[in-house]
């Protein structure tokens, strides 16, 4: 554990309670994409199965369960409790785009052939693509709520902290994993664009909107 | 044995 890990998972939490936190508090789920937070409940439950296989930490195990849990609570408040509010008509990504790719990268680049380990692939694969409904979304509409650029800006500086924690595991404990680290590098530069927009506009008060 | 890789991380 780093200071960038640690820094990474508290904003990776924070930006999970912060959408269950908007989604309560507005009593709705407008602008959110369910087939995003539909891909985040599969990357999670793909890749914390080892919950019952191996033990890292009391920390680790804790998080692990706070995320799953997490996530199918906003599955359930975004497809029973708040139904009425999804905007599925501005949802319209296709996700078997995503999982059908991830899938069978995860069958060709992996590090051991065994079942839990391409599961493990496939989430970190799939993570990695998972905010795309989401930034479509937010493209199609034009715009998205403030607490909706806070969330995306914390989910997205968590994979950016994490490549930070990488290059620090690479010098002080030869810790290298390319499958990792190829894939968050890839979905940090997802949200680039949106992070120049969260900054020039969010930032400064405005909320945001595309040209 | 089978192989088991250990991910620490989340």
């Amino acid at each position: 554990m780093n200071i960038f890990r640690l820094c990474g998972d508290l904003s990776h939490l924070l930006a999970i309670l912060l959408l269950l936190f908007k989604i309560w508090k507005t009593r709705s789920c407008a602008g959110i994409s369910g087939k995003t937070q539909l891909l985040f409940t599969i990357v999670y439950t793909a890749r914390y199965l080892d919950l019952f296989t191996s033990f890292v930490s009391v920390y680790n195990s804790v998080m692990k369960i706070v995320f799953l849990t997490a996530s199918y609570g906003t599955l359930y408040l975004m497809f029973y409790k708040f139904k009425p509010t999804y905007d599925h008509n501005h949802d319209s990504f296709r996700i078997l785009y995503l999982i059908v790719p991830a899938l069978v990268l995860s069958f060709i680049i992996v590090h051991v052939y065994t079942v839990m380990e391409i599961l493990w692939t496939f989430s970190i694969y799939l993570e990695a693509v998972a905010i795309m409904p989401q930034l479509f979304m937010v493209s199609r509409t034009g715009e998205a709520e403030t607490i909706t650029s806070h969330y995306l800006f914390a989910l997205g500086s968590y994979r950016a902290l994490y490549i930070l924690n990488w290059i620090y595991r690479y010098y002080t404990e030869d810790f290298l994993d390319w499958i990792t680290i190829m894939a968050g590098i890839v979905q940090t530069i997802l949200y680039c664009d949106f992070f120049y927009l969260y900054i020039t506009k969010v930032l400064k008060g405005k909320r945001l909107s595309l040209p | 044995g089978e192989a088991i890789m250990k991910h620490d991380e989340l």
